[in-house]
């Protein structure tokens, strides 16, 4: 999505919503 | 001449073995106290903490080490997913680099991200996430790599000149030394102004270790 509220995050913001980077995988079934 | 052969032959013989001791990681829970007085874990929760290890690093091959594909399979239940971020996860992980991890540099590694780590271990640790080439600054050209890697893997669609824009904005703001590079004090600046890019940097889980892994 291109919307208005993406395009406001910073670089780094964008990064990590979309890499959904979570170490709490570790400790999922 | 021969005899002369044959002393090489031993010497390096000898220094293999040497270098093969040294490359050995260290395997199980060696000193859980040692571990404790150096990270924010208890005894006790390094003794837990080695039960995920074990689970961990025994998924693909029972070694006692866990390997890039153990790490993703643990991180996203499948080893298939590229993730530019699990790679540069697990090379920060792998201070030894020799692409295997120990159940020592696993511990050392958590323990940035227990809710008791402090924020300036969180900050120095992103910082090294995003310093892609490890020079000690962020530089524009990886902050697109990564912003154009992650957003292929999310499946999100963004135009270049957006990105482009996105980036100009983030530098700007960050770039205070107007050097066109983000470097320590830039980007602890930075999170101090957006305490949200810390966000994956906790994990609460490693609080309840104990209940977890009893």
């Amino acid at each position: 999505p291109g919307d208005k509220s993406t395009r406001q995050m910073n670089a780094f913001q964008l990064i990590g919503m979309a890499s959904s980077l979570d170490l709490s995988g570790f400790f999922e079934e | 001449m021969v005899q002369c052969l044959d002393g090489v032959k031993h010497l390096l013989a000898v220094l293999f073995k040497c270098c093969d001791l040294e490359l050995k990681q260290p395997r199980g829970l060696e000193d859980p106290q040692v571990l404790a007085r150096e990270t924010v874990f208890s005894v006790s929760e390094v003794e837990a903490l080695y039960e995920l290890f074990k689970k961990i690093s025994s998924a693909v091959i029972d070694d006692g080490l866990i390997n890039k594909e153990e790490f993703q399979l643990a991180l996203f239940k499948t080893s298939k997913k590229e993730s530019l971020f699990a790679d540069r996860v697990f090379d920060l992980f792998d201070t030894k680099h020799n692409g295997i991890l120990g159940f020592e540099e696993f511990a050392r590694a958590l323990s940035v991200f227990h809710p008791n780590a402090s924020v300036e271990e969180k900050i120095d640790f992103s910082f090294q996430l995003y310093d892609l080439k490890q020079q000690g600054f962020i530089e524009r050209q990886e902050v697109k790599q990564m912003v154009v890697a992650t957003l292929a893997e999310s499946g999100m669609n963004l135009s270049d000149e957006i990105i482009e824009n996105i980036i100009d904005k983030t530098f700007e703001e960050a770039d205070t030394k107007h050097d066109g590079k983000i470097d320590r004090e830039e980007w602890h600046n930075l999170v101090l102004r957006h305490p949200s890019l810390l966000k994956n940097m906790t994990l609460q889980y490693l609080n309840a270790l104990r209940l977890c892994f009893p």
